[in-house]
């Protein structure tokens, strides 16, 4: 509660016609800009105390008899429970994210906050091209590779190690609810993506 | 035959021409004219001793000359396809490049602009602009939204509850775009979604334009006694962000319709899945599972 609270006020004084309209001074939005990024990290705590507590309901809540063969295999003796961290990247905008930068495993978590079934494509930033993308059915997910486009003014803005973004499809995205996949990297040798030759 | 090259999917298509613009969009069975450029104001400075003599700023959008700047004529490409996505990668020059991308099965484009450090050396405010210019036959009629709900309906140089006499053509002709800016005629729709709020307009027949970045010298003497000249790193802020173009038919009697598409693209891209990363070195997939 107090993170939430501590947001509800920095978007209070968001609702400045200043922050509103962008005529504020340059040291003001830069202020701006820190307290929502400050009050946006604080309320991280409370989307992993939501998220965590679901994967927990769900995998407590599935039956045995529910579970497939394959999942019967795996399900003997006490469930471990995991803390996850989700971790949410601000510069997703700009290809950046440390996670995807730095880990060969990984878990991306989607939460659809409509109402409604949504299918749409992710792009992941990271370092090379040999990753493999697994949902929790035991299912490799098509993949695409492209490079981040590094014009010369992105050089000296984006600090990140990223240089391709990895592209697949999220299909049917629970209406308010989420989706989870495991991201592996290999140590095979995918071909870069190649431009076409030019014209 | 100047295109040569192509991009898209079974519901959309983009045809490049050996420019390297983008000149035709084939959708719902038919192939229009609708080519995308940069282009810039250049920024006026005024005394900011009386009303009509005040610089662009922060507060207001006032060109020097209605007249536009060109940014590049002809932008070098990279094309990139594959299962998932098709990407053309442009780059206008140092400080403007994009990359418009088409994915499998879906019916819009994007657009990814990057623009800037907006170059001053010349002492000239600039105020960025991406155009999308049509064969469509709008009758100087174009439709904002309204905070992302109505379409209110816009005619160039006129408005409805008196009789317009405009000192400042192009900035009296601007208007806030929440989320999308369109326009039709009896047979083609185009429209395009925007990332975040922008200024917008139609500034000649089919045309659609919107502003995407400004880096201005001068006050403009409405309070805030500052330039709107932000910086990052000690030069000009380099910005980025994403236009949905769908083109379509603008006939109400087929599904989906055109607007329909508008408003479930808008949905989705404005309340998009969140995407939280998980270190997971010390758990199997098993485990996981």
């Amino acid at each position: 509660e107090p993170h939430l609270s501590f947001l509800r006020e920095a978007m209070g004084v968001m609702q400045h016609h200043d922050a509103v309209t962008g005529t504020e001074k340059q040291a003001v939005a830069a202020d701006y800009a820190r307290r929502l990024e400050v009050a946006i990290r604080a309320c991280a705590t409370n989307t992993k105390e939501i998220l965590n507590q679901l994967t927990i309901d769900t995998s407590r809540n599935t039956p045995e008899r529910e579970l497939g063969k394959r999942e019967r295999r795996w399900a003997t003796g006490p469930k471990k429970e995991y803390l996850f961290k989700f971790e949410t990247c601000t510069l997703l905008n700009i290809s950046s994210c440390a996670v995807p930068e730095q880990a060969d495993k990984f878990t991306l978590t989607l939460y659809n906050p409509l109402a409604q079934t949504v299918t749409d494509y992710v792009r992941v930033p990271v370092p090379n091209v040999n990753y493999i993308v697994k949902d929790f059915d035991d299912v490799t997910i098509e993949t695409q590779f492209l490079p981040v486009p590094a014009p010369v003014q992105d050089l000296n803005f984006r600090k990140s190690s990223a240089t391709y973004e990895l592209v697949f499809t999220a299909t049917e995205l629970p209406a308010l609810g989420y989706k989870s996949y495991y991201i592996t990297k290999t140590n095979g040798n995918n071909m870069k993506p190649v431009p076409d030759p030019p014209n | 035959q100047s295109s040569f090259t192509s991009i898209g999917n079974e519901f959309i298509r983009l045809n490049f021409d050996t420019n390297g613009f983008l000149v035709t969009v084939t959708s719902d069975g038919m192939t229009r004219i609708v080519n995308q450029e940069f282009v810039y104001y250049e920024a006026a400075t005024g005394n900011n001793r009386e009303f009509r003599n005040r610089s662009s700023g922060a507060y207001i959008f006032r060109p020097a000359r209605d007249q536009v700047r060109s940014i590049a004529l002809q932008p070098k490409l990279k094309i990139y396809r594959g299962d998932l996505v098709e990407e053309v990668h442009q780059s206008f020059n140092e400080w403007v490049s994009q990359v418009v991308r088409v994915y499998r099965q879906q019916r819009h484009a994007e657009f990814e602009w990057l623009v800037g450090p907006i170059p001053v050396d010349d002492g000239k405010g600039k105020e960025i602009v991406s155009r999308f210019n049509s064969d469509i036959s709008n009758a100087d009629i174009f439709y904002t939204d309204s905070n992302g709900r109505e379409m209110i309906k816009r005619k160039r140089d006129h408005r409805d509850t008196w009789k317009l006499k405009l000192l400042e053509h192009t900035a009296g002709n601007y208007y806030p775009i929440t989320t999308k800016i369109a326009l039709e005629d009896d047979t083609a729709r185009m429209a395009i979604l925007t990332d975040r709020a922008q200024g917008g307009s139609s500034m000649g027949a089919g045309s659609l334009e919107l502003m995407i970045h400004r880096r201005l010298l001068h006050d403009d003497a409405f309070g805030v006694n500052e330039a709107l000249n932000e910086t990052a790193y000690g030069e000009g802020l380099v910005a980025r962000g994403t236009h949905y173009l769908i083109v379509g038919s603008s006939k109400k009697n087929q599904s989906p319709t055109t607007q329909a598409i508008e408003r479930f693209t808008q949905l989705q891209k404005l309340l998009p899945a969140w995407s939280l990363f998980s270190n997971a070195e010390n758990i199997s997939y098993e485990d996981w599972r």
